[in-house]
């Protein structure tokens, strides 16, 4: 398995490592705070108090045998960049750093980070996006211009084979799946099931509460999802 | 258009002001400090400086009306938790609030909150992911058990025509679309094109540097993006 650090333990960091734990991964969690490393202890292989912006300190803890290290350091933005320059000069191959600001993000890319990451401005996308979209339930960008999104089955399908809703020729986009919800009532608990019907024919049936899995044009998805 | 209020301008509510307005919508911002205030006025259509725990405040600036408000406070738990509280009072339909950590995340799921985003977490699992497989470039969920991702065209596939990949047979995917990149070069400059072929067919060549887009069981796309 591939060896991992993460090095600074705030929020990101120490999701990262609980998440990578959950996976069955090895970390080594690095934070220069003492009540932090306790905090993380618990959950990862190896925990270590120090200043990561030492050089010397990371080579003493085998940093540069690592395959992969995760800098999560926010408000010390020299830190970081430090620790990130060091870590390259110990040709650690995957550096992956999480920004605060866009220019800390041009800056960590510049200095060797192979990834960079800036959580609150991705999330914040994805908000805004679903606040001016709301029936986009949710996407995968392919491209520029194509997507592949989740969308409630329009009203106006409702009822109708897919043969009959014009949805390739007329609303331009192709149906790649329907998800379609059962709800079971046994012994008076409530169980949900999601049934993924993965090879949609002409002749399948929209049914109130399917959500269609639709590949297009972002634009014209968006057409769909706001049809009355 | 929507009115969107938005309450707290740290990294994530600055950025989530940011691509509304570059969306198009009118957005309040609030927040307790003068100078997070004076930053987002270039920004945001209207920025007030006001302690928005404060219920009466919240209705002198007209927050009943709002369609949506975003509540992004992280320090002080109590205020982000009062705040959601006062939205709700006031029938705010659409509130949206940040959470910090697990816990916080219940309690404005109790108290009101029709949304709560945890961007640390919801990052940190895309980055733990993208390191335990670093085949998959992208994914969308659509069930516990199927997805949609995009991987770079396996080794064997390359030169074989899509019909004698075995894609379906063996390997249990469906080819939803395949991205190809082209590089011109033209008067010195260099310009990446991606094309996506959204009906690929039996007779499509897979060629070097192809990102397949498959949908298919979790397991089973893993599998394949780890393909010699
Ligand atoms: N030189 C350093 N060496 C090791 N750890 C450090 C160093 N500098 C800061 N840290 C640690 O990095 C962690 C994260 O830093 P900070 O809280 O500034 O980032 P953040 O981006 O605000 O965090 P979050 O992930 O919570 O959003 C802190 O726990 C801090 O103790
Ligand atoms: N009662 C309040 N009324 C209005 N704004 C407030 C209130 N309390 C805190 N804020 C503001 O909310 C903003 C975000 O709060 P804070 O920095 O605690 O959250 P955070 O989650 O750490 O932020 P980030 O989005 O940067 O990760 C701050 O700018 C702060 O001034």
């Amino acid at each position: 398995g591939k060896q991992i650090a993460v090095i600074g333990l705030g929020r990101f960091g120490s999701s990262v490592v609980e998440t990578l734990v959950k996976k069955g991964c090895e970390i080594l969690a690095i934070d220069i705070k003492e009540e932090n490393v306790k905090a993380i202890s618990k959950v990862a292989t190896h925990a270590v108090q120090c200043d990561a912006s030492d050089i010397r300190t990371l080579q003493e803890l085998g940093v540069q045998n690592m395959d992969v290290a995760v800098v999560s350091i926010g408000e010390d933005v020299e830190a970081s960049v430090l620790i990130v320059m060091a870590l390259k000069e110990l040709n650690v191959r995957e550096i992956i750093a999480k920004a605060v600001t866009p220019l800390h993000t041009k800056i960590l890319e510049k200095i060797g980070a192979t990834q960079v990451v800036y959580p609150e401005r991705d999330i914040a996308i994805r908000v805004a996006t679903h606040i001016v979209s709301p029936n986009i339930i949710d996407s995968l960008a392919l491209s520029t211009e194509y997507c592949i999104s989740e969308i409630p089955a329009p009203r106006g399908f409702i009822g109708k084979m897919l043969k009959d809703t014009s949805i390739r020729s007329m609303h331009r986009v192709n149906i790649i799946a329907i998800k379609k919800t059962t709800t079971e009532v046994y012994k008076g608990k409530t169980s949900i099931k999601e049934i993924v019907n993965v090879a949609p024919s002409g002749e399948d049936l929209v049914m109130e509460g399917d959500v269609l899995v639709i590949l297009g044009r972002e634009d014209d998805i968006e057409k769909l999802s706001n049809l009355k």
